[in-house]
């Protein structure tokens, strides 16, 4: 068998720029999310005006740390999940009997180097119940999807579904110090504590925050 | 977009100079969502005696490259040559962009703006 041809230099810049294949573009239907521009604007400001490790105050900018998540990281990925095209309808289910909702993360360009500091998932719920609320609040189950019952690896409970839900999937979903799955695939329950309608699964995302240490000169350097 | 150097050589002293990266330029512009290029900036400048002991709040050059500067002006024909003029301080900056998984990264990148250069 022929050796692969060696990459040429403008895909050799890329790998060393951490791109192990030449992107291919943007997608046309792909909004950036806000958080996105959020975390981006701000680092961009800090770095702009701050110059090196400098923030306006004087204080240090640590190298390799998501400040306004505060976690270490050098790469934060905002994954859509997959398994929302693939989900039937929801019936109008009566309270006690809400529907699960299988979501699926495709982590596969996250390289095995890379260690997870924060994975979030973040869901957003149809409009009405949003707004409704409930008296006693709600209950989020998480577990591996195909998982049998007594599985669940995470229970939050849930004030009110006006904002976006947040939880914490690391040291859950997978282990704290693992390198992250390929694919995620989770099943989702949205309980009402007292009797109401249920609710209903608009939009979920997971927010990854990893650190290539490759990337990261003050732990890539040894000591002399 | 660079700063031509001085007389259209590496003349002058060693410092760092004006270039503009634009990421439309280099053909990133369809992945890479913000920035749309930035000031990377580069060194360039002659690093003989005086510029080779750099100035007052200036970067301090290594102590080989002071040698080598002086070994250059008592002997000009040494086959080593001046010292050369590199980055000495350099910044991150943070890109925006799609991977190819349609995944929205934000990643930072240690050393991509040169802040100042040094005789090295």
């Amino acid at each position: 068998a022929r050796a692969p041809a060696p990459p040429g230099p403008a895909a050799a810049l890329l790998q060393a720029l951490g791109f192990p294949d030449v992107p291919r573009g943007a997608p046309k239907s792909r909004p950036v999310p806000p958080v996105m521009w959020r975390l981006f604007r701000r680092r961009d400001h800090q770095e702009a005006r701050a110059g090196p490790r400098r923030t306006p105050l004087g204080a240090t900018l640590r190298p390799c740390h998501v400040e306004e998540l505060g976690v270490a990281g050098n790469i934060v990925r905002h994954v859509p999940d997959r398994g929302a095209a693939a989900r039937p309808p929801e019936p109008a289910s009566a309270a006690g009997q809400c529907p699960e909702w299988t979501v699926v993360f495709d982590l596969s360009a996250v390289e095995p180097a890379e260690r997870p500091s924060q994975a979030r998932l973040e869901l957003r719920f149809a409009a009405a119940e949003a707004t409704a609320g409930t008296a006693g609040g709600w209950e989020l189950s998480v577990a591996p999807a195909g998982a049998g019952p007594g599985q669940v690896v995470l229970r939050q409970s849930v004030p009110a579904l006006g904002m976006p839900v947040r939880a914490e999937l690391l040291g859950a979903a997978w282990a704290r110090n693992a390198s992250a799955p390929r694919r995620l695939r989770l099943t989702l329950t949205m309980r009402p504590r007292a009797p109401a309608a249920c609710a209903s699964l608009a939009e979920a995302s997971l927010l990854l925050v990893t650190l290539d240490p490759r990337l990261c000169h003050p732990l890539a350097r040894p000591r002399r | 977009e660079a700063e031509p150097a001085v007389g259209g050589g590496p003349g002058g002293a060693c410092r760092a100079r004006r270039l503009y990266v634009s990421f439309r330029e280099v053909g990133w512009h369809r992945w890479v969502i913000a920035p749309r290029g930035f000031l990377a900036n580069y060194c360039q400048g002659k690093c003989g005696l005086p510029a080779a002991l750099s100035e007052p709040g200036g970067t301090p050059a290594l102590n080989h490259a002071v040698l080598r500067a002086l070994m250059h002006a008592a002997a000009p024909s040494a086959a080593a040559g001046l010292p050369c003029c590199v980055p000495a301080r350099l910044s991150p900056i943070s890109v925006l962009f799609f991977d190819n998984s349609d995944n929205v990264v934000l990643r930072h990148y240690e050393d991509m703006v040169v802040d100042e250069c040094g005789c090295r």
